[in-house]
């Protein structure tokens, strides 16, 4: 789950 | 953090110093759109939010409140600072036709059902078509200064350099971000014609001009 790389790039 | 990335980002913060400096040397924001400049400040607001909430490494704080520091300074020298410069009757891109479809898809496609992704997915898709009124405004007049070209074509850079960054993380971590890919594809392809034209034209020193 992409989420829980908590958005990472910006 | 690999090179595409970090080049990346790099190309993005060079295509907010080229239009800064754009603007304070010529003392004039003609041929910018100032439709998008608002955009990316919604985007830069709205995403960055967890500025806040998570912390993920120095480099993306410091990155973070640039974007959002800088997009506004932008804001300031257009509106205040050399506003007369500014010709809002050739800035005629309707902003509902791009923030409506934005709420709605961030409301289809996110990843979980809570204010801050919400946001984020909403500035993800915001910022994919952000630059179309500039693109749209470059379309009506039909010529652009050279400096302009250059923030454009910064700016389509770190777009394009995100794609080999996700091919890249998707095989050294499996990492795959299904909005931020698709988002950031349209997004890029919206630049395709322009790089044509500054490829072909700008660059071999002419003047960016668009066939009548």
């Amino acid at each position: 789950d992409p989420s829980s790389q908590s958005h990472d790039e910006l | 953090m690999n090179i595409f990335r970090f080049f990346g980002d790099l190309s993005h913060l060079a295509s907010i110093f080229i239009l800064i400096h754009k603007i304070t040397t010529t003392r004039s924001c003609r041929g910018i759109s100032f439709k998008t400049q608002a955009l990316y400040v919604t985007v830069f607001v709205t995403r960055y939010l967890d500025l806040f909430t998570s912390y993920v490494s120095l480099y993306n704080t410091v990155m973070k409140i640039f974007f959002i520091a800088s997009s506004c300074y932008i804001l300031y020298l257009m509106r205040v600072r050399y506003r007369p410069t500014n010709d809002p009757s050739i800035d005629t891109f309707r902003l509902e036709y791009l923030v409506g479809p934005c709420v709605v898809l961030a409301l289809i496609f996110n990843y979980g059902y809570n204010p801050t992704e919400l946001l984020w997915s909403f500035s993800i898709f915001l910022e994919s078509v952000a630059i179309l009124p500039q693109l749209f405004m470059l379309q009506r007049t039909g010529e652009a200064e050279t400096i302009t070209t250059h923030y454009l074509a910064a700016l389509g850079a770190y777009r394009a350099l995100y794609i080999p960054n996700w091919i890249y993380r998707y095989f050294s971590e499996g990492y795959v971000d299904p909005i931020s890919v698709t988002a950031g594809l349209v997004q890029t392809g919206l630049y395709l014609d322009f790089f044509y034209v500054y490829f072909t034209k700008v660059l071999q020193g002419q003047k960016f001009e668009l066939p009548a």
